[in-house]
């Protein structure tokens, strides 16, 4: 079953669990969204009116967290760390795993130095350990560890929520796509067209040797 | 003739009341089944057979065992008791168990929970029997060589939904997903495991460590394009040398594929798939995964 | 609908679907 589907049904609880409540308690709603094991998406939450409404209250710093998991990374939290309350482990691992999502947006081969980097993890173990643990047994990418070039290289990775602004440039990559395998499409056609020719053509040319040979054995008879 | 026989069975009985296990098979075997004098018949024998089997096995004595089961098999074909039969299989699924033909030995345990019927003459089957006997099917796949082979019968037992319900399932599970088993999971599945299956093997790893090992090596050899024997052998928790000696009698094996670089000290998997198909297969992913897109769409009247 | 895009977005980065230098001696 794909992250998409696995994470729907908690998305929902807690849109309902966010829509339901008002004020301090959706606090807690947050952390603990943000800390579920199996949860990768938050726009929906983000957009519940409850939540919009903590903007301007001494709990809008909430909204910033939700933010942060929404299209945010580790390094993001790192630079914010000072007007951002602290995180528990379950919501640091939530992030870094996101991390890996966003970096897998930009590239399909990871450096094992830009993720210790980013995911601030200091030896091969550790990382390829939390890459195999948290991510690819957990289902947010797939993909193959190379030790000899140090890398990650990624086969499938989860879509996060879009940033704002992200959507323009969607469009752009899938009408590209469209036109390249409508390219992709007429050259196939072209190709079969033009394998039908050449067949046509050489049956013909060797009807005419065949005919030739007849004539040649006529000749000779 | 007939009064050494009844004495032999009285003292059997008396040995195995006191669970002088192999006592009593010694007692029951001295019968001369084979006598040219008087003919027993078969089912006799058969029955006889089986107990002292089953007799030497409780005390975990596979060799005596096997040589009377050796003697049944004979005459088992030609059986009609059921009950008979039923622990003539149980006493064959064992004796593979306890030679570490685990892939056998499941397939044996697994034939033997598949029975329908729950009353055999005046015998019950009860479901924890059956349900024992699943999973002693499915540990002793665990256990089995990691390999081809071992898949196979582990997407059998994992598609049967009887496993499910199993304590053994969540290692099954994992087992089955081809992931790395770390140790507090190794230590739980050690905890229902028999004397024989944590034996100490002549290179001095149990049998569990080493089928955990090769386990763990193939469940790798899914995530890594390659690996220094360095890593490979904190990520296995063994001697580097070791995670070698094992992973090339894999590869020799045909149990993994790979290669390996022993001047740079490295391994290289290689994947069952050519290129060529891996990319049809990414392909079909990638196009598979776009129509469930456009199906979520339509459902959604977008 | 937040998880349709998602899936896009995803599905956006599954292309190059292979690039190693032995695919590229295979497909030749």
């Amino acid at each position: 079953m794909d992250i998409e589907q696995k994470q729907a049904e908690f998305i929902d609880y807690f849109v309902k669990q966010a829509e339901n409540q008002k004020g301090s308690s959706l606090v807690n709603v947050i952390v603990e969204a943000t800390s579920h094991p199996s949860l990768f998406a938050f726009s929906e939450i983000l957009s519940v009116p409850s939540i919009i409404q903590l903007q301007g209250t001494e709990f809008s710093v909430y909204i910033d967290v939700l933010r942060l998991f929404a299209h945010g990374t580790w390094s993001d939290y790192k630079s914010n760390a000072g007007s951002l309350p602290p995180l528990v482990p379950s919501q640091v691992r939530k992030l870094k795993q996101l991390s890996l999502l966003t970096l897998a947006e930009v590239d399909k081969v990871l450096p094992y130095d830009l993720l210790m980097v980013e995911l601030d993890v200091s030896n091969v173990r550790e990382l390829e350990d939390f890459l195999i643990n948290e991510c690819m047994y957990s289902g947010i990418v797939r993909g193959k560890l190379d030790q000899l070039r140090r890398c990650f290289e990624v086969q499938f990775a989860a879509g996060r929520d879009l940033r704002p602004g992200q959507l323009g440039s969607m469009i752009q990559t899938l009408s590209a796509w469209l036109s390249t395998s409508d390219n992709l499409l007429v050259s196939i056609q072209d190709k079969i067209k033009w394998a039908d020719t050449r067949s046509e053509l050489d049956k013909k040319h060797q009807k005419e040797i065949e005919d030739r040979v007849e004539e040649v054995k006529k000749t000779l008879n | 003739e007939e009064q050494v026989l009844i004495i032999r069975e009285k003292l059997a009985e008396l040995y195995e009341a006191e669970q002088e296990w192999s006592k009593a098979a010694r007692m029951l075997s001295g019968i001369d089944l084979d006598s040219s004098i008087r003919l027993l018949d078969e089912s006799y024998k058969l029955s006889k057979c089986v107990k002292i089997a089953s007799l030497y096995l409780e005390d975990d004595d596979a060799v005596n065992a096997e040589t009377f089961t050796n003697k049944a098999s004979f005459l088992v074909n030609n059986s009609k008791q059921e009950v008979l039969v039923l622990q003539y299989k149980v006493c064959a699924a064992r004796i593979l168990d306890m030679k570490r033909k685990f892939l056998d030995a499941a397939l044996k345990y697994y034939e033997i929970s598949q029975i329908e019927k729950r009353q055999i003459g005046d015998e019950w089957i009860d479901e924890e029997a059956l349900e024992q006997a699943l999973t002693a099917a499915v540990t002793c796949t665990i256990l089995a060589p990691a390999g081809p082979q071992r898949s196979r019968v582990l997407a059998n037992f994992y598609k049967d939904e009887r496993c499910s319900k199993l304590k053994i399932y969540p290692i099954l599970e994992k087992v089955y997903l081809e992931r790395i088993l770390r140790k507090p999971e190794i230590d739980s599945f050690a905890e229902d495991l028999k004397e024989h299956q944590k034996a100490l093997l002549p290179d001095n790893f149990t049998v569990l460590d080493r089928a955990m090992i090769e386990h763990n090596l193939l469940s790798a050899s899914k995530l890594y394009t390659n690996i220094s024997f360095e890593e490979l052998g904190a990520l296995l928790g063994i001697a580097p040398p070791k995670a070698e000696k094992i992973a090339s009698k894999m590869i020799y094996e045909d149990r993994m594929k790979g290669s390996i670089d022993q001047v740079e000290a490295f391994i290289h998997f290689d994947d069952d798939k050519e290129e060529l198909q891996q990319w049809d297969q990414h392909i079909v992913g990638l196009c598979q995964s776009l129509n469930d897109v456009l199906d979520t769409m339509s459902k959604k009247g977008l | 609908d937040n998880s349709l895009l998602r899936q896009v977005s995803s599905l956006l980065r599954r292309l190059p679907a292979i690039e190693s230098g032995k695919f590229q001696d295979d497909f030749l």
